[in-house]
């Protein structure tokens, strides 16, 4: 792991006297391949390894009897302050409260549907599913399924009507049914179609949400910069989620959204079932991504 | 700027690096890819000339694992294979679609008995085809599903069946051990069966495609990839280790949701893809 290779790098240094910029410089080649390894975007590793760069050639470092766990630990403190930037709390005060989950194809979007209302009814809410997937086969059929299996009230119109127009219904339907959380599910989608990444921005302008969620596969490699920064220009998402964190991915994927959108990471999925919902911990992401 | 014989020029190199990295390809990968590059360019070479090497060597080592025939036997039996959501489903519909065109008689076998409407999904896609679906109850043994199948293809004789599995994280050795079961019992209460596995991998995926590359071949016969959504900005550069350590090859690609958009791997096209 990086703490034995930073080590290793000190130990056969340390022969040339008092740590110098080549024992940094080496240290920081570690830190920059096992981001890399991780599926860190190689423009977010590079950025990355400059500022810890940066703050490895102070005194604090080189005066330092254990250089090697200096750096470490800047390491460690620069990934999590990054993972953890602007740890805004999930924000439900609408009534009703409209949360739209996007993505790509098969990021884990309708399962999270079902998770969040899970979620959301421990904190006392009433959620509405709505289904406006139109386009997968069985996908109004998929969530319709889970929301039986949880209890939860769903709209699901069909694949006849347009997504604005199952947002406007469910909308209405949260009123009917005094839901006051509604819970959009959306198809996947490419971040480069035009057309579906304009439908969904229209979705959002129908549904006014209080929380637009990027749901994101944790296993996502150099790609998630371009999907982040085109989703959060066409949509503009308040979070991110983490899928598939149950698997032995490392995560990188996590570094490179959360440093180039700045967008908190709000959940972490852990699992198939409604109840693999898990706040977000930067820290053990950090530790996760560093292997 | 003149190169004196011997120099590299390291712009164009730097270059050449971010571009494999950035294709998923792997930092393991990239160095020998790099360092092969530096020691096989002579000075006064340049972009063009680095790109070319690279090019060739992507196609060597993409270009050079061979598509075995299927296996010998009745009928050919593909089991679908590979994590969540990487499309499975989908390819069995595009592909059953694809054979039915191509001259053979197809049948599907909704072996995923776990997930939500996962059975409604494939009963679209085999209306879609044209073809029939073998199906039972959610949650019944994805082993059953699959051997009820391949006995109906038998009495019918249907050429091909095409198994759909549940979406499964490598990491999880109850859920493996479940897969290895269909193959079992396929394997050692079917004589006669042609059967296969292939594993479908989603181009939006890192690193971990090569984890789930080993893992899932692991004691299963493997015998072919499929890179799903190329259609994204992804170019799926991670096949290019798992060619490297388990020579499984790529023959199919998705490029999109429809039933048309499944193609036969082109290794030009996709090292194309790649260096752009
Ligand atoms: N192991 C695991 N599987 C997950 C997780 N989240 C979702 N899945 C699975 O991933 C697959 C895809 O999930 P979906 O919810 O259908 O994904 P989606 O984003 O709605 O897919 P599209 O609507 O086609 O874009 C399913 O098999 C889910 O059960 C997770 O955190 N862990
Ligand atoms: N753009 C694009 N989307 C694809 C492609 N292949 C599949 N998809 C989409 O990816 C999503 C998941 O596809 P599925 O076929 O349900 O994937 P799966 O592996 O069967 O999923 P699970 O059974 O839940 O593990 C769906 O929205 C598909 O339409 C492709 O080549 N390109
Ligand atoms: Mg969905
Ligand atoms: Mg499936």
């Amino acid at each position: 792991d990086l703490s034995d290779k930073f080590a290793r790098v000190f130990k056969e240094l340390r022969g040339q006297g008092k740590v110098r910029e080549a024992h940094v410089q080496s240290a920081m080649r570690e830190v920059r391949r096992a981001l890399l390894e991780a599926d860190v975007n190689y423009k977010v590793a590079r950025d990355f390894v400059a500022r810890v760069s940066e703050r490895s050639l102070g005194q604090a470092v080189l005066a330092s009897l254990t250089p090697d766990q200096q750096i470490v630990k800047i390491v460690h403190e620069e990934l999590v302050s990054l993972l953890g930037a602007r740890n805004a709390p999930f924000n439900l005060s609408g009534n009703p409260a409209g949360i739209m989950i996007v993505g790509l194809q098969g990021s884990g979007k309708t399962s999270f549907a079902a998770k969040l209302a899970v979620h959301v009814r421990k904190k006392g809410r009433r959620p509405l599913l709505v289904a406006a997937d139109i386009y997968r086969p069985a996908a109004v059929e998929q969530l319709s399924v889970l929301a039986r299996q949880i209890s939860a009230p769903v709209y699901a119109p069909g694949t006849d009507r347009s997504v604005v127009e199952i947002v406007e219904g469910g909308v209405r339907e949260a009123r009917r049914q005094l839901c006051d959380t509604v819970i959009v599910d959306t198809a996947g989608r490419l971040h480069v179609d035009r057309g579906m990444m304009k439908e969904i921005a229209d979705a959002k302008r129908a549904l006014g949400p209080e929380e637009t969620l990027l749901v994101l596969d944790s296993m996502t490699g150099q790609e998630a910069v371009r999907v982040a920064e085109e989703f959060l220009r066409e949509v503009d998402f308040t979070g991110v989620v983490l899928t598939k964190l149950d698997g032995d991915t490392r995560g990188g994927a996590a570094l490179s959204v959360a440093s180039v959108t700045g967008k908190p990471i709000v959940f972490a999925c852990v699992g198939e079932k409604p109840d693999d919902l898990e706040a977000f911990y930067p820290d053990r992401m950090a530790s996760r991504i560093l292997g | 700027q003149i190169l004196s014989g011997g120099a590299l020029d390291e712009g164009a190199i730097e270059d050449l690096e971010a571009v494999l990295l950035g294709a998923d390809i792997g930092v393991e990968a990239t160095e020998r890819i790099i360092e092969r590059l530096r020691a096989s360019t002579g000075g006064a070479a340049g972009a063009a000339d680095y790109r070319r090497i690279i090019a060739a060597e992507l196609l060597l080592i993409i270009g050079e694992t061979p598509k075995p025939p299927p296996p010998a036997g009745a009928p050919r039996v593909i089991v679908v294979i590979g994590v969540n959501g990487v499309g499975k489903t989908s390819t069995i519909g595009k592909l059953a679609y694809r054979l039915k065109s191509e001259g053979s008689s197809v049948l599907l076998a909704a072996c995923d008995t776990f997930r939500a409407a996962a059975i409604d999904q494939l009963e679209l896609w085999a209306e879609r085809a044209g073809v029939p679906l073998v199906r039972q109850q959610m949650g019944s043994d994805p082993a059953a599903v699959a051997f009820d199948a391949v006995q109906a293809a038998r009495s019918r004789g249907i050429d091909v069946v095409i198994a759909d599995t549940a979406g499964r994280l490598h990491t999880r050795v109850n859920l493996m051990d479940e897969l290895r079961k269909v193959f079992t019992v396929l394997s050692t209460r079917m004589e006669g069966v042609g059967l296969e596995g292939w594993l479908v991998l989603d181009a939006n995926t890192g690193q971990n495609s090569l984890r789930q590359a080993e893992a899932f071949t692991a004691g299963l016969p493997i015998t072919g990839l499929v890179l799903t959504k190329l259609d994204s900005t992804a170019k799926g550069g991670a096949v290019i280790a798992i060619q490297q350590k388990l020579r499984i090859p790529v023959l199919y690609v998705g490029l999109g949701e429809g039933i048309d958009d499944l193609a036969p791997f082109d290794a030009e096209e996709f090292v194309a893809g790649i260096l752009g």
